[in-house]
């Protein structure tokens, strides 16, 4: 039969996650301690994900990058009043820690968690 | 370039000297041996592996069990020297040598153990009762192995169970000066006599004949929190050191239980 009328008017919207952009965001990097050649030092983990942050920070940032308001100060300056100064850039903004068990070179064995080893959100800044 | 890591500048072409991982992982990145060129590889012993894996998985997990908030972002397993253990084999106190170079000065001590290993043939969790005598021996310059002797300090009765092949003894308050003052090196006279706990046991008899100890001399485990920069900062939820070693081998849920069972 026939649709409604407003089904027939409304574009049909799609998630955002469904397009790739290149705006800002976290991305995955793997290493492996094996293929760095340190597994006969480092025990645990096996793998390290310290994951990165790319892409453009658009003009009108607010705070949908959770920049803060120096990011537009920061934009305007570079737009109206001084081209050398760097537009916001994509970096990261919070991290996770990394526990590592490493074997040392005299024999004894170390536990340690190192600080802000994983990158695990992004900020235009 | 160099990294200026806690107050020293690391140069990547500098051998590593505390375990710090950035620089080696620099290092490995621009194809150089963390080590350093001339350093051999010694295998690491798989039984301090298995038991540093265990303490690894307890302590990373994301979010430690509330009895288990305690500050220590830093553990240290150190052998004995083996060069002293030779020496002084037919006295009935062991002559044990530690090297704490590796421990740095922002590396404040929390609770430090002797981890003893046994060889047993029990096939359930047996417990045992101990005596603990420990000196220390002043080591003068010349002689890494001395015998003088200095500080003494005697454990009265330890009562523990046995579970694996570990058992931790407590010997924070003995070593805690002894750390604190950042001795490169500490000697220890140790005796450790055990007799098997008079549990009777199912069935109705009773064990008597004493635990052999195994030969081998214990390791010094030491929980350490680290304040410098590199290291995470953890915040205490309680405000109170709990008993560090009782989450490891508590028994009701240990990590490693579970897994076996599950997979039973």
């Amino acid at each position: 039969g026939t649709l409604k009328s407003s089904e027939t008017s409304m574009p049909k919207l799609v998630p955002m996650y469904e397009f790739t952009t290149d705006d800002c965001d976290l991305y995955d990097f793997r290493v492996s301690f094996k293929e760095l050649k340190l597994d006969h030092w480092i025990i645990e983990p096996k793998k390290y994900n310290p994951r990165y942050c790319k892409g453009s920070c658009p003009r009108n940032v607010g705070f949908m990058y959770g920049s803060p308001m120096h990011t537009m100060v920061q934009n305007l300056i570079y737009e109206k009043l001084d081209s050398s100064v760097p537009r916001p850039t994509c970096v990261p903004s919070e991290y996770n820690p990394l526990s590592v068990l490493t074997f040392e070179n005299d024999k004894s064995y170390a536990y340690k968690e190192y600080e802000e080893m994983i990158a695990t959100k992004c900020a235009c800044r | 370039s160099s990294y200026n890591f806690e107050n020293e500048s690391v140069e990547p072409d500098v051998p590593l000297q505390h375990g710090n991982i950035l620089s080696p992982l620099l290092k490995a990145l621009s194809e150089q041996n963390p080590w350093g060129e001339f350093t051999h590889r010694t295998k690491p012993d798989s039984r301090y592996v298995r038991y540093m894996r265990r303490l690894y998985k307890q302590s990373s997990k994301p979010y430690r069990s509330p009895e288990a908030s305690h500050l220590y972002n830093t553990a240290r397993l150190i052998t004995p020297r083996e060069e002293c253990l030779k020496q002084n084999r037919e006295f009935f106190m062991q002559d044990i040598s530690y090297s704490l170079n590796r421990v740095r000065s922002q590396e404040h001590l929390l609770k430090s153990v002797l981890l003893y290993s046994f060889d047993h043939n029990h096939l359930s969790p047996f417990s045992l009762l101990c005596y603990l005598d420990m000196k220390e021996q002043k080591s003068s310059k010349d002689q890494m192995c001395s015998n003088h002797l200095g500080i003494q300090h005697s454990v009265p009765l330890l009562s523990f169970r046995v579970h694996h092949r570990w058992v931790e003894v407590d010997v924070t308050s003995f070593l805690h000066p002894l750390i604190q003052a950042h001795k490169k090196d500490i000697h220890l006279l140790i005796n450790l006599t055990c007799v098997e706990d008079m549990i009777s046991r199912p069935g109705g008899q009773i064990h008597k004949s004493p635990v052999e100890l195994t030969p081998r001399s214990p390791s010094l485990l030491l929980y350490l929190n680290d304040t410098s920069e590199v290291a995470y900062q953890r915040r205490s939820t309680q405000g109170r050191m709990v008993d560090l070693t009782s989450n490891h081998w508590d028994g009701k849920s240990t990590l490693w239980e579970l897994t076996s069972r599950r997979r039973r």
